[in-house]
């Protein structure tokens, strides 16, 4: 399923973050903590500390305490879209946070990080990023590469 | 000699759409 090979494929690319939470399986990345941290690093000007303090970190057993989570991170890269890159996601069909707090599921997990992907090869350090996905797995470049010309396709 | 293009090996696509990537300017 290409949904699931974008979404391991950013997991394998996640896993180059220094991040203080777990981040190599779609349940570690299912409460989005780790995602919130690795946007945090990408776009610190952006995904500020105090965004970050909002993002929910213990006691997270119950999935709607993750999708809360998810919501706000979700809401944060579609504002540092249209503020930051002044482009919106016309056509591109939006994560189920839902899916993912609930299930971890990994299609929708998958789209979640492809905007994320998204962010670090548009921010001020996009050099460092893409250097690091350059230096993948050909395999894994190729899945990324079609995960951002899907995206090109789609912004508006 | 048959070898093929830089370019058009998987490799080379992959190098150079990374590096139009990179060309872009930021932001």
């Amino acid at each position: 399923n290409e949904r699931e090979q974008i979404c391991y494929s950013l997991i394998t690319w996640l896993e180059t973050f220094p991040l203080q939470s777990p981040h190599s399986s779609p349940s570690d990345l299912s409460d989005g903590v780790a995602i919130a941290q690795a946007l945090s690093l990408i776009a610190p000007n952006f995904f500020t500390q105090p965004w970050l303090a909002k993002i929910k970190s213990e006691d997270l057993s119950n999935w709607r305490l993750k999708v809360t989570n998810l919501k706000k991170i979700l809401k944060g890269i579609l504002e540092y879209n249209l503020e930051y890159l002044g482009v919106t996601m016309q056509g591109f069909q939006m994560p189920d946070v839902n899916a993912i707090g609930e299930h971890s599921d990994a299609q929708e997990l998958g789209r979640l990080l492809q905007l994320v992907l998204n962010v670090a090869i548009n921010c001020d350090n996009k050099q460092e990023y893409i250097q690091t996905i350059m230096s993948m797995e050909e395999d894994v470049q190729q899945i990324i590469k079609n995960a951002i010309q899907e995206l090109m396709t789609k912004e508006a | 000699d048959g070898k093929p293009q830089a370019g058009n090996t998987t490799e080379g696509m992959l190098a150079n759409f990374f590096n139009s990537l990179l060309s872009k300017t930021p932001g």
